[in-house]
């Protein structure tokens, strides 16, 4: 039979799979400011 | 199995850090006007693997101008990059660079350069002065007042104006006006200058004295010039290129 998985559980699923304590990477670019920005 | 491509160059990575050192003394080594410039940050960096130990770097780099005129012999990491309330200068850049067996090297560059907003420097700054076009009648009436000050007082050589950098206009609480320009020793003293201005040339570029010039002209009430005016000494291989003159 053909089952229609709801988001929730493909949440959940993805939140399990991350280490604990992943941190995200910065985008590669633009890189950081070293005086202002105007 | 083929190996998987490298990750992709982050702007803040090493390599593309030193990239945009390089670059930025590229681009402050070719250019003969104005102040020099510093990294700000690194817009973008796109890497094209051209063989093996070669690649292709194009670096989109935003710059600020700094406090040292360009042909200021102070090194770019002692220079300190013009505040914003100074009405700052931005620079685009567009560097291509390759790197061939590790070594990194410039081949070409293409910036751009514009002033911050009346508007954000007044939002931050309501009575800041504001950068003013460098042909503005009050503009020349400081910059000839304060040479001309300069020139009367100095016992050294008479000195030419070679361009000026920058001007700021204050009209509150008093009129002010700030100017900031780059000046050449020429082969006559003062004194002889007096007689015969025209007379004076500047020195060949081999043993010019370059200098820069500080100055602020109050007019009211009456007209007061303040100038500091700073030689350089001599520097071996820095030139100077009349405007126009140009080649990149």
């Amino acid at each position: 039979p053909v089952v229609k998985r709801t988001v929730g559980e493909a949440a959940q699923h993805d939140k399990v799979a991350r280490p604990v304590g992943f941190v995200p990477p910065p985008p590669p670019c633009p890189g950081r400011v070293h005086h202002f920005k105007i | 199995v083929p190996t998987a491509p490298p990750p992709p160059l982050g702007c803040d990575d090493p390599e593309s850090e030193a990239a945009a050192e390089l670059a930025v003394n590229y681009i402050n080594d070719h250019s003969h006007h104005g102040y020099k410039f510093a990294l700000n940050r690194i817009e973008n960096v796109r890497v094209i693997p051209q063989g093996l130990n070669h690649k292709i770097l194009f670096l989109e780099l935003d710059l600020l101008e700094t406090e040292c005129h360009i042909l200021s012999p102070t090194p770019l990491e002692n220079c300190t990059v013009r505040s914003f309330t100074e009405h700052a200068v931005e620079g685009d850049c567009d560097v291509k660079l390759q790197n061939l067996d590790g070594k990194l090297s410039v081949l070409a560059s293409k910036c751009h350069s514009h002033a911050d907003s009346n508007e954000d420097v007044t939002r931050v700054c309501p009575d800041c002065p504001l950068l003013a076009n460098l042909n503005n009648t009050q503009v020349l009436t400081a910059v000839t007042a304060a040479l001309n000050s300069h020139n009367s007082k100095t016992a050294g050589a008479y000195l030419k104006l070679l361009e000026i950098g920058r001007a700021r206009i204050q009209y509150h609480p008093v009129h002010l006006v700030f100017v900031e320009f780059a000046v050449a020793a020429t082969n006559c003293s003062a004194g002889e200058a007096k007689a015969n201005v025209d007379a004076c040339q500047l020195l060949p570029d081999d043993q010019s004295n370059f200098g820069f010039c500080t100055a602020t002209m109050a007019t009211q009430p009456l007209q007061d010039v303040q100038v500091d005016c700073k030689l350089y000494g001599h520097q071996a291989g820095v030139t100077y290129s009349q405007p126009g003159q140009d080649t990149s």
